[in-house]
């Protein structure tokens, strides 16, 4: 499930949107035991200015993010702005049964986006 | 064989480290508590519906197990697959059984780091053993190294009520030692003075291992 983009094809300022990944959805729910699915999110969004620049409590903006979105609001060319990517990420824990009939518990780093920062 | 998972699906189980989709659940097998607790106390997301659980702001260590306070990124249990080995002579002092145990760990990497081996027995004494508590010693031994010499774990053991544990990690299993493929192990628990035998009914093992492909270097903070 994804939150559709609101206005436009890339929906406004560079943000986290919703996507909530359903083990159901991918086929995985018989053996995974824990949890159902989990919020990964996703980025999107322009990273035209102002939003390029750190806002409020936000990640730390990039100069050269910065200097590119300046550079393209100068004089748009083919160096285009910059990429509204995964700026802070969180992990997940899995509880599933192995083939060797173990319960197994596994730790994946980065796999929810919590914040989106222009790169 | 079930038909091999649809090509992103594949590419998702492998980032997981995962060779293929698991068959899934055991008729005969339910989730042991700790791995319930385990799960609840390391799942963020788990741990944002149950804010009493975690305090505010912690965010776990990545690459440790907080309340096993060992690193690793993957934990196991492993059923134990019990052997009766040899019952001695009645009269004689080892008169009580002792007991081979398997442990099927070929779904361990050999990329993977042990970090933590607890065995976990359950007795059921044989009489009065349930009913009083009395004095036994617990031996534990590689199967390969039976007859090497005393046991290389020793310990004593004050009641059949509660599950007996025991670390492998440092005793029968040498610290720097790779996982095997599978771990045998000779058991033995010897009542100290003329006490009843115990029975061995349920054996586990709770291994904890670092998978270090899935652990990023700490991103620095910016300065």
């Amino acid at each position: 499930e994804a939150q559709p983009s609101v206005g436009g094809s890339h929906g406004g300022s560079c943000r986290a949107r919703r996507l909530y990944v359903s083990f159901r959805e991918v086929g995985w729910h018989h053996w995974v035991i824990a949890p159902r699915g989990f919020l990964a999110n996703y980025c999107q969004g322009q990273c035209s200015l102002p939003a390029t620049l750190p806002g409020p409590g936000g990640p730390p903006a990039l100069n050269h993010a910065v200097l590119r979105a300046l550079m393209h609001s100068a004089a748009p060319g083919p160096a285009g702005l910059p990429c509204c990517v995964p700026a802070r990420l969180s992990p997940i824990s899995v509880l599933f049964f192995d083939n060797s009939d173990n319960v197994v518990l596994r730790h994946y780093e980065d796999m929810v986006v919590d914040e989106c920062g222009c790169r | 064989r079930r038909p091999a998972a649809p090509r992103p699906a594949a590419s998702l189980l492998q980032a997981l480290g995962l060779h293929d989709s698991p068959r899934g659940a055991p008729k005969s097998r339910s989730v042991p508590p700790i791995m319930w607790r385990l799960f609840r106390r390391r799942d963020p997301q788990e741990a944002r519906l149950s804010p009493r659980r975690t305090p505010p702001g912690a965010t776990p260590r990545p690459c440790h197990v907080e309340e096993l306070g060992v690193a690793g990124n993957i934990v196991r249990h492993v059923p134990g697959r019990g052997v009766r080995a040899r019952t001695a002579e009645p009269s004689a002092p080892e008169r009580c059984p002792t007991w081979t145990l398997l442990f099927d760990l070929s779904s361990v990497e050999p990329a993977e780091l042990p970090s933590r081996a607890r065995l976990e027995l359950r007795f059921a004494g044989e009489g009065a053993a349930a009913e009083t508590d009395g004095s036994w010693e617990l031996s534990v031994a590689q199967a390969g190294d039976v007859g090497a010499g005393p046991a290389p774990l020793r310990q004593a053991v004050a009641s059949l009520r509660a599950p007996v544990r025991a670390e492998l990690l440092g005793a029968a299993w040498a610290h720097n030692a790779s996982v095997p493929r599978s771990l045998r192990l000779v058991l033995a628990l010897r009542p100290r003075a003329a006490g009843p035998c115990g029975h061995l009914a349920e054996a586990s093992l709770l291994l904890v291992t670092l998978d270090p492909r899935l652990c990023h270097p700490l991103a620095r903070p910016r300065r």
